[in-house]
């Protein structure tokens, strides 16, 4: 149960922030973690330090758009400064991939059939998806054991959900059977505001117990740490951010050990 | 010259929120407005209360998937509650348009087609476009004469630029050669950061001119405004997200009188 996908189709919910500071809070307890970047903004890649490098076999694109099985899926892995904490990276041309992918056989398990044969590897595998529900966030739902949905307390992501929910049932329904969500994660909140309380509590009366305690505050270290190409866990261990996402990895372990 | 796309594919940055209270704030000038949503999440549909509703001929799915040009293009324009602001709504059924034109005759110009035969209705056609550079934003890219680009200033928001400005340049060169920058409007500002002014000192040296003086403070008002349908000029026209978005219509015109 150990491949976990980062998925909301609203923009700039903190999806990368979240696969990116996660993470590296697990592999901070020990866990090996691989962090696989499946947006052409390439922005997870940058994230950890990683901006324009492609692994000994390329990159995601490459990943995906194999023809036969790879001798050594580990090439497609870079490493990060941080320590267990790896990479398998984007770039720019994936943005072609969701019509690439079209004409080819089983185009929706291509990122399944790599990751698969890289789960021995690792405790846990993130997947950080595009704001779309395309074909690369359809790879995503397809590789992954459970979804981890960011959700920042605000009416248009509230409005997104049903879409998203919508797509996991059809995903469930057909290419992914045991697909589920592992938890809803509350980002840049601001409970000052009604809005923010009124969209907390109706997100809450919906997922129940899969929504975390933890809950992510706005904290201008988790903006600031891309540009150094660390995660904030590195570059600000004493901020609110690295605090916060520190309780989410240990409320992440705590959910594994109970299934 | 009255065909704007407002887009950056950066998730999150204020794309809809810029389309729908610019829109706004322009019609309380007199101008006549249309506002085209292309984005299948239909925010900008239900921001300005038309959540769920189709046009006489539809939605922006029927008007871009159309076999003839159409008898009468008002029949994609529905009214809004906001006086000389009209919409042609997008719904869920948008999403499949991304692999649906890919086949059909001339699948960048479609949009144009039916744009170019509204243009004389109005005074200005603001298009709002999803996260992404597919093929939804592409026609909103050959149908426009001017992109507005609404930035966030942030670090993934400045890495993003350079695949914007790299799309815009390629579309130039062939689908649209006379597509030009209309402007740059810093949103959600927060200057009291380091990161912050930073970012927007990048962009200004950058982009220059076309960056408005108007900069879009973080105001909650904004945010609670779409879950009434409704402009933030008309929910509450003393907020200073309204203030910001008269300031800007204010600074639009300005330009378009120097053309
Ligand atoms: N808790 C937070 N506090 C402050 N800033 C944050 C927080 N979470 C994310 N951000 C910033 O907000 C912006 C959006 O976050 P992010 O890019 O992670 O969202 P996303 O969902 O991955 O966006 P996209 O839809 O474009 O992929 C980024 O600039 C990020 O640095
Ligand atoms: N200046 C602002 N102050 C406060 N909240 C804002 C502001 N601008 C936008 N918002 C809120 O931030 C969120 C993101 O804005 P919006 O949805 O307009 O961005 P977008 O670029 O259209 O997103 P997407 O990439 O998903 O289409 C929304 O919940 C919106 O209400
Ligand atoms: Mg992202
Ligand atoms: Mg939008």
């Amino acid at each position: 149960m150990n491949v976990i996908t980062v998925t909301n189709q609203k923009g700039g919910v903190g999806k990368t922030t979240t696969a990116i500071n996660l993470a590296a809070a697990l592999a901070a307890t020990g866990d090996r973690v691989l962090l696989v970047d499946m947006d052409p903004q390439a922005n997870a890649t940058s994230g950890v330090g990683c901006k324009g490098q492609r692994a000994a076999a390329g990159t995601v694109y490459d990943a995906l758009t194999l023809t036969e099985p790879p001798a050594s899926p580990l090439d497609f892995v870079l490493a990060t400064s941080t320590e267990r904490l790896s990479v398998i990276p984007a770039s720019r041309e994936l943005a072609g991939a969701e019509v690439e992918l079209i004409p080819l056989p089983a185009r929706e398990y291509r990122l399944k059939a790599v990751l698969d044969l890289l789960r021995p590897q690792f405790d846990t595998i993130l997947i950080d998806s595009p704001p779309s529900l395309g074909l690369l966030t359809l790879n995503a739902l397809v590789a992954a054991d459970r979804v981890l949905i960011p959700l920042h307390c605000e009416y248009f992501a509230l409005e997104g959900l049903a879409d998203l929910v919508g797509t996991m049932r059809r995903v469930r329904g057909g290419l992914n059977p045991t697909l589920d969500v592992e938890g809803v994660l509350l980002t840049m909140n601001d409970d000052r505001t009604n809005l923010g309380q009124q969209v907390a509590r109706d997100v809450r009366e919906f997922f129940r117990e899969k929504v975390y305690h933890t809950v992510i505050p706005r904290n201008v270290r988790l903006a600031e740490a891309p540009s150094h190409g660390l995660p904030v866990t590195v570059y600000d261990p004493k901020s609110r951010g690295a605090e916060a996402y520190t309780s989410l990895a240990t409320e992440f372990l705590k959910r594994r050990q109970a299934v």
